[in-house]
């Protein structure tokens, strides 16, 4: 799986 | 996304409408606590600094974090002009300091990076968990609250409340979803100090009674 940097969740 | 969060950001949103729709009908901030406004407005501007940074997570998400920060600003702006005078001070007496300084300590203790970003990220998630204590404070102190205003404090709890259980969802059925220890904690103690809240709004509120605390 890719990794996201950052929140996703507000 | 699933449907718990859908509900917890959907709550969200209802909150604020009725806040504002409160204000503008009765033309009156009388029982909200500006205090409590202004660490949302804190919590928001800090927690959503990524909006310039950070890489395009979605519409949704940047079209959120827009409307809480605008809402926040306009709410605050409303309280402090146009409404100015029927809001109390005298009643908003809760010492925000020990909020925000016991956030920034949490923060710097146990950042989730070294970053200067993540570093207001988690400042802002401890001070949201304990940026509506002005505001019960406020509704303990008066002893009572307009119905109006314990609906937008029920939805402002349940905003954070129903993204435990999108937690627990995430957790065992979304594999690429990274939990994070901060927010869950911070979380559930914002949780915990609503129960009381929740209980009387339950027992109270919910059978068309008026907001009075026993």
């Amino acid at each position: 799986a890719e990794k996201v940097e950052g929140h996703d969740e507000l | 996304m699933n449907i718990f969060r859908m509900l917890g950001d959907l709550s969200h949103l209802i909150s604020i409408f009725i806040l504002l729709h409160k204000m503008q009908t009765s033309k009156s901030c009388s029982g909200v606590s500006f205090k409590s406004q202004v660490l949302y407005l804190v919590v928001y501007v800090f927690r959503y600094l990524d909006l310039f940074t950070n890489p395009f997570m979605s519409y949704y998400n940047t079209l959120m974090k827009i409307v809480f920060i605008a809402s926040s600003a306009y709410t605050i702006y409303l309280m402090s002009t146009v409404f100015k005078p029927t809001h109390d001070p005298a009643i908003d007496t809760f010492k925000i300091e020990y909020l925000l300084g016991g956030s920034l300590v949490m923060a710097l203790l146990f950042p989730p990076k070294w970053t200067f970003m993540e570093i207001s990220w988690a400042f802002s998630i401890w001070l949201e968990s304990v940026a509506i204590l002005p505001q019960l404070f406020m509704v303990q102190r008066t002893g009572e609250a307009e119905t109006i205003t314990t609906h937008y404090i029920f939805a402002l709890g349940a905003y954070r409340a129903l993204y435990i259980p999108n937690w627990i969802w995430r957790y065992m059925f979304d594999k690429k979803a990274k939990l994070e220890t901060i927010a869950v904690v911070a979380g559930l103690a914002q949780t915990l100090l609503y129960s009381d809240f929740f209980y009387i709004y339950w027992t109270k509120v919910m059978k068309g009674k008026k907001f009075q605390l026993p």
